[in-house]
């Protein structure tokens, strides 16, 4: 199970957090204007935040945030 | 399984409801206006409520809760 | 498996019944309108009942009560 | 596996059938008029008998009969 | 697997064939007009006869008899 | 895996053939018109031959023989 | 899995070829015009041949031999 | 899973391939016109080698030789 | 998992690559105009090559290389 | 489970992140323009980077940055 | 799950990368024009890169590169 996200603006920011009992941020990706990236549900990622202007592709449908 | 949320305005609040016989909430994530949260369905979260104007997607089609 | 509600007034209750031999409410969560709460189909939970106006969504399609 | 019922009108009653060897009623769930119950198939319910007008939604389409 | 049946008339029987070497009727289920069963194929069950008026919604489809 | 057959006319037979090396006829049933079978393949029926005029709906499609 | 066949002719013949590392007719049915057999691929059966006019409904399409 | 080979004159050759290291003919199955094979891939039959004009329909669609 | 190859041309050869460290020709199989071959990706093959004038079908659709 | 990438520019480069607990970069590919590369997640490759101009398709649809 | 590439040109490679900690190139396939391979991910392929012109078909789409 993936996620695709491309940025739309410089500085975009994919956070990973974690699985389990607590909820913690474990990683944070930035995302040039362009760049792509595409994230996997994992052992260690169950949620995933996204701040910034960026168009996401999941298996529900695409939406963006620069409207 | 997951769910895609687009928060609409500011402190929209997605809240994890624990699995198992008692439900509580175990972990409440802030959204401002245009982030975007993934979450899954783990083994520590079997509901999950939210807060705020949203959208939100799932395998069963979008909603929103500005009108 | 996953139930979407979406409250569309206040006091929407969501009962939990339980898994088993016994068929009891296990937990209610009160909904006010607007706020959305997506409940898995669990160990504990093998029949969901809601009272109150909402909308849900579900495998099976959408349906509402407010008419 | 589940189906989804909605009274249409007070009274309507949800029968769980016993699954085994004997076929006994062990739950019987009463649903005003609106009220929206989801119910699965599980461990002791391997049928389920309506009384009442009600609309279902089941994986084979949806039935009322209030026709 | 589950099959969906509305009694169209007064007296519609669900009866219930033994799986195994032998087949038997094991239940007989009476419906009233409009009543509604959603019986599963068991380890009890792997034959469903019905009589009288009703419709019927299966994966194949959905048939009546009061043609 | 089942098969649905709605007997068209009275005298409709429906033979279970069995599973294994032989094979032979294990059950009949009868069905008269307007009745209903629903008929799982199962560990003891791996062939069902049906005499008679009848609708038979399948994970193939329908087909009727009264042509 | 199985194959669906209607006899568009009397004498229409259905054989059971063996799975395995020999290939024999195991079994041969025998169709008048009009009856119907519902035959799956088993333990014993990895191949089937068909004789005659007939009606045959599978997963890729239905094909008939009568033209 | 399984092909359809409707043999569109006589002596159309079904010739079964052995699975494993070697790739030798095991088998062939000689049908006249209008004769239907339907054969599974097995234990012993990794590919199917067809001679003579047919029609073949597979999941991958159906495609004709006697163009 | 399979393909279908129709051959458009005398000659067709139809190669298939070892699975495993090393990649080599295991069996090359010659179609004749119009013949028609159905292979399996297997414990043994896990890449196939085609050279010649074909109809290939597959999972992800068909093509042709006779333009 | 794999990606498909077109490069539309010399210097796209895909970049594996780990799996587990960290997040590095294990492996950088170069892509000249026209250059496609179909990359699976893996045990190693939880997440997938790319940079420059490239069109990407994914089960949840077809994107491109040279907008 | 495989892919399918149809060279539209002498020369084209396929490159197999190595699954594991390493990326590496561990065999390399040359085609010539309109010869086609439909290749596999296997235990040591998790991700296969192209050079030259070609059409290749996935589970995502088809795509060329003589744009
Ligand atoms: N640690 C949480 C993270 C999470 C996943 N989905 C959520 C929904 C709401 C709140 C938190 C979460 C868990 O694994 O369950
Ligand atoms: N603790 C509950 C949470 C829950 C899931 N779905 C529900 C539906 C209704 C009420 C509570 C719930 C459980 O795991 O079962
Ligand atoms: N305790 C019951 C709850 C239930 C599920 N589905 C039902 C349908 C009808 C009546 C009760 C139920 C059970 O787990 O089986
Ligand atoms: N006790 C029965 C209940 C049942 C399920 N499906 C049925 C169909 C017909 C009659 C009874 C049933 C069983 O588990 O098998
Ligand atoms: N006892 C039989 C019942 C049955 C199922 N499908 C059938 C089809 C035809 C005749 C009988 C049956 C069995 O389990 O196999
Ligand atoms: N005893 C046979 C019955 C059968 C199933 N499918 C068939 C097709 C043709 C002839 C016989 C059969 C078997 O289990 O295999
Ligand atoms: N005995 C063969 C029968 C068979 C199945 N599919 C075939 C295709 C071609 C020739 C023979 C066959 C086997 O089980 O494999
Ligand atoms: N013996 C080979 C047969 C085969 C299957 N698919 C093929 C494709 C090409 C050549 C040979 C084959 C195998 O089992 O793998
Ligand atoms: N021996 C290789 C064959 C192969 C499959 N897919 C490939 C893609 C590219 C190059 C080689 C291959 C393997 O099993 O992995
Ligand atoms: N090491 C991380 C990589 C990752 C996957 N998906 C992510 C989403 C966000 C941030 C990091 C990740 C993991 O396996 O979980
Ligand atoms: N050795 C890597 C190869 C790989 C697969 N997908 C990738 C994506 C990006 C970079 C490398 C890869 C692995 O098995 O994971």
């Amino acid at each position: 199970e993936y996620i695709v996200i491309k940025a739309l603006e410089n500085g975009v920011t994919i956070i990973g957090l974690t699985r389990g009992r607590d909820t913690k941020f474990h990683h944070t990706e930035k995302l040039d204007k362009g760049e792509i990236m595409v994230a996997q549900f994992t052992e260690h990622t169950s949620a995933i935040k996204l701040r910034g202007k960026a168009e996401v592709m999941t298996r529900h449908g695409s939406i963006r945030n620069d409207d």
